[in-house]
């Protein structure tokens, strides 16, 4: 029997934006990554009020705060909730916008204890 | 709908009327000023269909309650512009009546004599930009008005309930306008 050939599936984001457009590379990160660009996401959530400042924003790690920040992010834009740097999030978020902060309840973390 | 915090609205009495002015300095060049002025007037139309509020335009800029203009980068106030989209515009909340737009956008108020891929329909932002001046925050209706974001080359003009009742919140109803009388497509989203 033949071995099937191996498919390779390449996802693109339109390009709408020179500001936000590196942010394609960043398509199907999760928790734990670590790859560069993370940190400027965060810039872009915590510039529209998703993120909250901390000493690990300038990093690029995909913490547990930054996945809070994402499915805040796409609950209240209405997208599909993953938590992820899904197609459907980095599309929304290179899209053009207003400059203006989306208005949220204020950010509150808790510290759990596990 | 939302508001920003304290729920800011211009204070003086209802009926009433504000006042905007384009800057003398900061215009673009890809489009007439008695286009820009036009698009503006539309926008501020439906806004003022919806709400006792009557805009009309002064040449005194300084003294004008809205101050409307087209900034590049960095303009000294806080919130800097970024070039080529990104971030199109803000407009700040009550009764500060800054209404800024970036430079940098390929403005259009046709998109049949504008065929740029990047053109952004200047009356749909300065419809949103009107709604946070007079107080509404970002709505996260789709459909709306004043939901964030915006396609280049896309249209979003007609206000919907989520924007109407919003504003009417803060302002009452113009006396004149009848929920009942919208269209289907602008009742929709709040079914």
């Amino acid at each position: 029997r033949r071995t099937p050939l191996e498919t390779t599936t390449i996802t693109t984001v339109d390009h709408h934006n020179s500001t936000w457009h590196e942010f394609e590379n960043l398509l199907d990160t999760s928790k734990g990554s670590h790859v560069s660009g993370i940190s400027e996401v965060k810039k872009y959530l915590q510039r529209f009020g998703y993120l909250k400042f901390s000493n690990t924003s300038s990093s690029d790690k995909f913490d547990n705060e930054f996945e809070v920040a994402v499915t805040r992010y796409q609950r209240k834009l209405g997208l599909t909730v993953t938590g992820n740097l899904d197609y459907e999030t980095i599309s929304q978020m290179t899209l053009p916008r207003c400059g203006m902060r989306d208005t949220l309840p204020p950010l509150k973390f808790h510290a759990i204890q596990h | 709908y939302n508001y920003f915090k304290g729920k800011p609205r211009w204070s003086r009495a209802i009926p009433t009327t504000l006042t905007y002015a384009f800057s003398p300095n900061y215009i673009v060049s890809n489009l007439k000023l008695s286009d820009i002025k036009v698009t503006f007037r539309q926008a501020f139309s439906r806004w003022s269909a919806v709400i006792p509020l009557n805009f009309t335009e002064t040449e005194d800029y300084g003294f004008s309650d809205i101050k409307i203009g087209f900034y590049s980068g960095d303009h000294d106030d806080g919130e800097p512009f970024d070039g080529v989209l990104g971030v199109l515009a803000h407009g700040f909340s009550p009764e500060s009546g800054k209404l800024h737009l970036d430079a940098a956008e390929t403005w259009a108020v046709d998109f049949e004599s504008e065929k740029s891929g990047v053109a952004i329909d200047l009356e749909s932002v300065a419809t949103h930009e009107i709604g946070h001046v007079l107080g509404l925050a970002h709505s996260f209706v789709k459909e709306s008005v004043m939901y964030p974001s915006l396609k280049p080359r896309e249209k979003k003009l007609d206000l919907k309930v989520d924007d109407i009742e919003g504003i009417q919140e803060l302002y009452g109803s113009n006396p004149k306008f009848n929920m009942e009388s919208l269209s289907q497509s602008d009742t929709s989203s709040s079914n």
